[in-house]
């Protein structure tokens, strides 16, 4: 899983 | 940031653009399906709470304000300013079919079981079926505005430049997510009958 993700993307 | 990401974002921004001043010059949003765009709304109300969290660049800041800004416009031209024009009796899609299940899934399957990350997921679940009543309502009239295809062929190319950005990044960065990538193919589904018909239509 990918947890703290930052969403970078629109 | 890639060509491919810039592209899919210039011609978002362009689709929502094309629909916002077809509305605006015709003083008319007939053919325009306003559960569409306040699904979208929601759609970008609930991705974008980050900007008070989660400062990324100028660029994804300005966006999203643009976004955020010209869906509520949208509405408020469909409900409020023309609503005369609305045909309300073709926007019968039931909301709570693709509401219900797309809550139901992001409490299931996210990241994180945060508010912030459960209500991101649900606007990623929520963006890939938004564009449904819309295509509803032209498949029961029949008919759409050549503007109404323009806009959703730049809809449609906005998805398919952001697969293309996701085979990008995870060739250039290692980076890929699951729940965008998935949600991004299944929404880019949606409009290949569309695009189809914009270009078998388009040559006739």
């Amino acid at each position: 899983s990918q947890k703290g993700l930052k969403h970078d993307e629109l | 940031m890639n060509i491919f990401r810039i592209l899919g974002d210039v011609s978002h921004l362009l689709a929502i653009i094309i629909l916002l001043l077809k509305i605006v010059k015709s003083k008319s949003c007939a053919g325009i399906s306003g559960k569409s765009q306040i699904l979208f709304a929601l759609v970008f109300t609930t991705r974008y709470l980050d900007l008070f969290t989660n400062f990324i660049s100028v660029y994804n800041t300005v966006m999203k304000v643009v976004f955020l800004v010209c869906a509520y416009i949208t509405v408020y031209m469909i409900y409020v300013k023309f609503r005369k024009t609305f045909d309300s009796e073709n926007d019968s899609f039931r909301l709570e079919f693709l509401l219900v299940p797309v809550t139901g899934l992001s409490f299931l399957e996210n990241h994180s079981f945060t508010p912030l990350e459960i209500l991101w997921t649900f606007s990623i679940y929520l963006e890939s079926v938004a564009i449904l009543p819309q295509l509803f309502m032209i498949s029961k009239t029949g008919e759409a505005e050549t503007i109404t295809t323009h806009y959703l062929f730049f809809l449609g190319l906005y998805r398919a430049l952001y697969i293309a950005n996701w085979v990008w990044r995870y060739h250039t960065e290692n980076f890929y997510d699951q729940i965008a990538v998935v949600s991004g193919v299944v929404q880019t589904i949606f409009y290949c009958d569309f695009f189809y018909l914009y270009v078998t239509k388009g040559r006739q």
